[in-house]
């Protein structure tokens, strides 16, 4: 493993325990997008089906268990614990619109007509436009919580991260995935936007509020 | 091998 693997990794599980921490602490998932969570507990639970046929290392089982299960945990934090505090009518992206061009895709554009092979081809494809419905939420009540952008740039972050571990691997183990890298830059470049924002405003110390 | 290496990232 090189070290943009193993950063991308950390600042996936960083974003990951921002947002549980930041729901925990505040008893409000206010600012979230459920949909956005419930397509990210669809993606890990599609890519490791493979935690029952093969298995890595204690590292990847133990990350692959703690990704899927804190993404149930946060459906549920959204969806029943701190329900009162969701924010539906700011949640209104059309997910059928992502979930079925993805399927469709991953049925045709993969590396074997297998089904845990389609199963993984989707789940990359999804990943790459899941927080769709979270930028839309944001862009739709024009602010952002900092921690809400903290949490976003961290989950950002990992695949940028990723595309820099799929750079050294190609020119070191001749290593390459076509459809891992083309979602993963359709993913960082969703997020570009968001960067900017980011680094212009939140850490000046301002929030993010978009101009209504 | 080339299955596997895919499945090593997360």
């Amino acid at each position: 493993m090189n070290i943009f693997r193993l950063v991308g990794d950390m600042s996936h599980l960083l974003a990951i325990i921002i947002l549980l921490m930041k729901m925990w602490k505040s008893r409000s998932v206010a600012g979230i997008s459920g949909k956005s969570q419930i397509l990210f507990a669809i993606v890990f639970t599609t890519r490791y089906l493979d935690l029952f046929t093969s298995f890595v290392s204690i590292y990847n089982t133990s990350m692959k268990v703690f990704f899927i299960g804190t993404s149930y945990v946060t459906v549920y934090f959204i969806y029943q614990h701190f329900k009162p505090t969701y924010d539906s009518n700011h949640d209104t992206f059309r997910v059928e619109f992502l979930i079925v061009p993805v399927g469709g895709l991953a049925f045709l554009v993969n590396h074997e007509f297998s089904l845990l092979e389609i199963l993984w081809t989707f789940s990359i494809y999804l990943e790459s436009v899941a927080i769709l419905p979270q930028l839309f939420m944001v862009s739709k009540t024009g602010e952002a919580e900092s921690i809400t952008s903290h949490y976003l740039f961290a989950l950002g972050s990992y695949r940028a991260l990723y595309l820099l571990n799929w750079i050294y691997r190609y020119y070191f183990e001749g290593f390459f995935d076509l459809i891992a890298v083309v979602a993963g830059c359709v993913q960082t470049i969703l997020y570009c936007d968001f960067f900017y924002l980011y680094i212009t405003k939140v850490l000046k110390g301002k929030k993010i509020s978009l101009p209504a | 091998l080339e299955e596997q290496r895919k499945k090593d990232e997360l």
